[in-house]
């Protein structure tokens, strides 16, 4: 484990605490795309298929059950807690993530590791996570104004898969046969999703001003 | 699987 993928992984879960405090302490769920946060829990659900097959380390095995937790949770706060999925812009989280899963089921039959059951799912989640964040980036941009903690969730989670790419960067020069190709250019094209969010966050942080996104 | 081969990352 080296500093960068370590950073990712603690700034990935500064993300998902980030989210859990706005719903808990707002209440609300705005702003926030359920189809997302539904993605990200399909994402987790089949990458950690090992969790009960191989053992890497504790940390390992506490940090994915937390983030399938985590994403589940949000899940059904979102769909059953009375109070929060009453906040949540139905009309404005349109986005067909349905073409998002059959793309990347696909394209993980076609580009793997290994042609196996295992292989082949952590393939899908790779792929799936690079673009789990269109719908999410979409309502964004529908919804026009966007309130603090929401603004700081996207942040870290963009951060996080930037954190991993340096990470593959390091292994890649420091460990003889380190290849994770895959990850990596899925990693690049999740974190180029970002950009254009990453400079509308940066201008409303230089200008102390509420984050906007032009319509 | 080999150790280079387990997806050892989250």
């Amino acid at each position: 484990m080296n500093i960068f993928r370590f950073a990712g992984d603690m700034t990935h879960l500064i993300s998902v605490l980030v989210l859990l405090l706005k719903i808990y302490a707002t209440k609300s769920c705005s702003g926030i795309s359920l189809k997302t946060q539904e993605l990200y829990a399909l994402v987790f659900l089949t990458r950690y298929l090992d969790l009960l097959t191989d053992f890497i380390s504790i940390y390992n095995t506490v940090m994915k059950l937390i983030f399938i937790a985590s994403s589940l949770a949000i899940v059904w706060c979102m769909r059953v807690h009375p109070i929060v999925r009453r906040s949540y812009d139905k009309d404005l989280d349109t986005f067909r993530h349905y073409f998002l899963v059959a793309a990347s089921f696909i394209l993980a039959l076609l580009v793997n590791e290994k042609f196996g059951f295992q292989e082949v799912f952590w393939a899908f989640s790779i792929y799936l996570e690079a673009v789990a964040i269109l719908p999410q980036l979409v309502l964004l941009q529908r919804s026009g104004n966007v309130d603090n903690l929401t603004g700081h969730y996207i942040f870290f989670l963009g951060a996080y898969r930037a954190l991993y790419i340096l990470n593959w960067i390091y292994r890649y020069f420091m460990e003889t046969h380190f290849s994770r190709w895959i990850a990596c250019i899925a990693g690049l094209v999740q974190t180029a999703l970002y950009a254009d969010f990453f400079y509308y966050y940066y201008i409303s942080w230089k200008n102390k001003a509420k984050l906007q996104l032009p319509a | 699987l080999p150790d280079e081969k387990r997806h050892d990352e989250l």
